[in-house]
């Protein structure tokens, strides 16, 4: 999903 | 993870090197704003509010220690350390944390991804982020010389701003649904306001002088 691919970014 | 992003979080991981290299060894913050970095420890501290909750990777986890260990030992060096806390220009660094803290606020209680205590501060975190350089931009154009380290420091944070928009890019075409416009517009906008620091910065560079920004 969008959110976890979000969370992998600093 | 593609190269762009590795190469983006190993400038930014050098420039707060730099940074504490020149702080620890020359115990010197002269022409370091500390309202720029109180507010990337607040940016740190609101943005990985995930980090003992979820598990991205090992890699992921380690950065984000060392950020907002590196931020807040850099805050404290400024305001406690008893030798470099007397090189701190406190009356030229005084651009005002809630001019940028509270409309950073405002505008992620009103844009978020969903209206949760951590996404609404994730954004707040990207907002802030956006704008955070500005007090370390403008105490830059005051100071008339720039020592070398200061100047790599804030071209090295340019840098990984560039190359983090190189990375949605490379992400947008790689990996389906990779849609992000809070993130994108936010770092678009930040990395905007290096736009002018770069282009001094090369010409001092070419023309083999000392950095000045023109008042």
């Amino acid at each position: 999903t969008s959110e976890s691919i979000l969370k992998d970014e600093l | 993870m593609n190269i762009f992003r590795l190469a983006g979080d190993m400038t930014h991981l050098a420039s707060v090197l730099v940074l504490l290299l020149k702080i620890h060894t020359i115990k010197s913050c002269a022409g370091v704003s500390l309202k720029t970095q109180e507010l990337y420890a607040l940016v740190f501290a609101t943005r990985y509010l995930d980090i003992f909750t979820d598990f991205i990777s090992l890699y992921n986890t380690v950065m984000k220690l060392i950020f907002l260990g590196s931020s807040f030992s850099i805050v404290w060096y400024i305001r406690r350390h008893k030798i470099v806390r007397r090189s701190y220009d406190k009356d030229q660094d005084t651009f005002r944390h809630y001019f940028l803290v509270l409309p950073c606020l405002l505008l992620a209680l009103v844009i978020h991804e969903k209206f949760t205590f951590r996404e609404v501060m994730w954004a707040f975190s990207l907002y802030l982020e956006a704008v955070a350089i500005l007090p370390q931009l403008v105490l830059l154009q005051r100071t008339r010389n720039i020592d070398n380290l200061t100047g790599q420091y804030v071209f090295l944070l340019g840098a990984y701003r560039a190359l983090y928009i190189l990375n949605w890019i490379y992400r947008y075409f790689t990996e389906p649904h990779f849609v992000h416009w809070i993130t994108w517009i936010a770092g678009l906008v930040q990395t905007l306001l290096y736009a002018d620091f770069f282009y001094y910065y090369f010409e001092s560079w070419k023309n083999n002088v000392k950095l000045q920004l023109p008042a």
